[in-house]
């Protein structure tokens, strides 16, 4: 080895300069990097997660199928391990329906009703009601662009979240455009959907009393696994369309949402889609990791977060219109986050 | 889990006016108004 080593008086002081300058351009590297991801969170933008898609994907694919979670559980253990959920997720025990002893696993025990009158039913005609327990994350009116805010520096479109079937009415151009040749050319067979916001030239004949301009709002409200998971009716409205979308089971917990973009048009989710007594009315229930199955009441028969022999794109989603129409009543329950 | 509503509502007109009693950070319970 001596002799070799002599054989090439450049090797040892070539290898040592070639490293020190791959460190060096490394090190220069990650310092730009930095630098970037500095400038970003001082313009409020956090630094995108840079997910490996495919692993998370099915890391939190597999967390959903958790077995001890459906395991039913013996009954002296059930009191002690819903107090543990409990406990842990900050439920609160007072308002649950049935003793602790009844709930057979902890997936029966997160779908849980709740005791009667715990959640009165705001009875006002005229107000829209909270569908579920949890916390508001955004509300507020869609503009020109039906874009919704997930966190500072990125937004998601309302029609990916809802699907590109959607029935979301067209937002008519700003007034000064030219609207007329559009309006024709894009009322398509759900006219009856397409309600242009009447800019002032479209205002109906003066004959009949000015219907009232009609805004797109918007209201995104979060579930802690602790929280009560049942969907109830915000309103009195008439469900025509379910749309099925499987797709990922990302984390919605807030260091996620600032973390992987388009996590709501890539989650599993469904969505409700029909009309209300002021018009067009959509609820969109997206599942997370830890709550991978999102049952409706009024379609038992629907199962998400099936295994896929292969981590797939979105596909299409799965498309059902409902005749005769599903009405529902204010209050009324129409689905549950559930595990599994 | 999450639920979005996306919904149809007068915005200006004689008898009523949209409005949100939530806002970004509040904590509500299913059956409460969000907005009338």
């Amino acid at each position: 080895s001596g002799s070799k080593g002599k054989g090439n008086p450049f090797l040892v002081p070539g290898a040592t300069v070639a490293t020190i300058a791959m460190l060096g351009a490394l090190h220069a590297r990650r310092m730009y990097s930095d630098k970037k991801i500095e400038e970003a969170r001082e313009s409020g933008i956090e630094p995108e997660l840079q997910p490996d898609v495919k692993v998370l994907n099915s890391v939190f694919h597999l967390l959903s199928y958790f077995e001890p979670r459906r395991k039913e559980l013996p009954v002296w253990v059930r009191p002690y391990a819903h107090r543990a959920w409990a406990r842990a997720f900050h439920s609160n025990l007072e308002e649950v329906g049935l003793p602790l002893k009844e709930y057979a696993s902890l997936k029966d025990f997160a779908i849980r009703r709740l005791k009667d009158g715990a959640r009165p039913i705001n009875s006002d005609p005229h107000t829209l009601m909270s569908p579920v327990d949890g916390t508001v994350l955004r509300v507020g009116e869609l503009k020109e662009g039906v874009m919704i805010e997930q966190v500072k520096g990125f937004s998601y479109s309302v029609s990916s979240l809802l699907g590109a079937r959607s029935l979301l009415p067209l937002m008519a151009p700003p007034a000064h455009e030219d609207t007329s040749c559009q309006q024709e050319n894009k009322l398509s067979s759900k006219s009856w959907w397409r309600i242009s916001l009447a800019s002032p030239k479209l205002r109906e004949e003066p004959s009949s009393p000015p219907s009232p301009m009609k805004g797109l709002f918007y209201c995104v409200i979060y579930l802690t696994p602790g929280n009560y998971h049942r969907i109830h009716s915000p309103v009195d409205w008439n469900v025509l369309v379910r749309r099925h979308f499987s797709g990922r089971l990302y984390p919605l917990h807030s260091r996620a949402i600032r973390t992987i973009k388009n996590l709501y048009v890539e989650n599993e989710r469904v969505v409700l889609e029909g009309r209300w007594q002021e018009g067009y009315m959509a609820m969109a229930a997206v599942g997370a990791t830890n709550i991978g199955s999102i049952e409706l009441f009024i379609e038992p028969g629907l199962r998400t977060n099936l295994p896929r022999k292969k981590l797939v794109q979105s596909e299409a989603p799965q498309e059902r219109v409902y005749e005769p129409q599903v009405m529902l009543k204010k209050g009324d329950e129409v689905g549950a986050f559930n595990m599994g | 889990s999450t639920v979005v509503l996306v919904f149809q509502a007068p915005t200006t007109s004689p008898s009523s006016e949209f409005s949100f009693c939530v806002e970004k950070g509040d904590k509500i319970q299913m059956g409460e108004a969000l907005g009338r």
